[in-house]
């Protein structure tokens, strides 16, 4: 038996259009620490991770640990029908092969119950080990998505360059080329307008815009995204999702022949 | 085009 209630539905709604651009279909993990989810894109070079802490919940109950195979764009439109007040109470029973979704109005005079059928999904679990990287860099949410959708009109690859003096967006193509510098800016009014660049060592790195670009779809979640860059490792651009958990994505870095 | 690593290139499979 699994009953999760948020009182906050939005929040669900924005979870779904964050990820389902780059993925179709996921495996959805209940357990006592939250509900999750691990899943890559069909050309395996992009992964999304999400944890919605149970603490997050209204109300949490999750009997055993389950899995729920989902496609995303079903229950986008399942989501779709909730208004935007709405209470979300998401029920699951084990061995069942649907799931169900209960919208409250905020004043309780509309109810509406929609069932979604599970699906199948055979889905590789990778291990995502604790890193340290090179350069950390926060700023605003929508700052970020701006420059992606900029420079993707331009280009289809990013370089993300950090160094003392800040970072740097570059890209190239056939009419041209742009480069964006973002400086370290803690002098603001409200703390998610500030930019900061934490910088063990300086990095640069090559990013495909296709994927940094469907990334920016979780930008509602969060006033500010943090990008962890290493040489060695795939970036991290997480949305943090307050009082409950983050949306991660992992992008491997084009690398020279 | 510059070559693109999979994931399982950098993480292990559980």
């Amino acid at each position: 038996m699994l009953e999760l209630r948020l009182v906050q539905g939005s929040l669900l709604k924005k979870v779904v259009d964050a990820i389902r651009d780059l993925v179709n279909d996921a495996s959805f993990d209940c357990s006592a620490t939250g509900f999750s989810l691990q899943a890559m894109d069909s050309s395996h070079v992009a992964l999304v991770a999400l944890l919605l802490r149970s603490e997050g919940f209204d109300h949490y109950r999750c009997d055993r640990n389950i899995s729920m195979g989902m496609n995303l764009n079903n229950m986008a439109k399942m989501l779709r029908c909730a208004g935007n007040d709405d209470i979300i109470t998401f029920k699951g029973d084990d061995g069942s092969d649907t799931v169900s979704f209960m919208f409250e109005s905020p004043t309780q005079d509309k109810i509406s119950d929609f069932e979604m059928k599970l699906m199948d999904i055979d889905s590789e679990r990778l291990g995502i080990p604790e890193a340290k990287y090179q350069a950390i860099v926060r700023m605003p949410s929508t700052e970020f998505a701006r420059i992606c959708k900029d420079l993707g009109s331009i280009g289809d690859t990013v370089v993300i360059s950090v160094t003392k003096e800040g970072v740097k967006f570059s890209t190239r193509g056939d009419i041209g080329s742009a480069n964006i510098v973002c400086r370290q800016n803690t002098d603001v009014d409200k703390p998610e307008q500030a930019t900061t660049v934490e910088m063990n060592d300086p990095v640069s790195l090559t990013f495909a815009l296709r994927y940094m670009n469907s990334f920016t779809k979780a930008t509602p979640l969060s006033n500010q995204v943090t990008i962890s860059l290493s040489s060695e490792l795939p970036v991290v651009v997480e949305y943090k999702i307050a009082e409950m958990g983050y949306v991660r994505f992992y992008l491997a870095p084009k690398i020279e022949e | 085009a510059m070559p693109q690593p999979r994931m399982t290139f950098y993480f292990r499979r559980f």
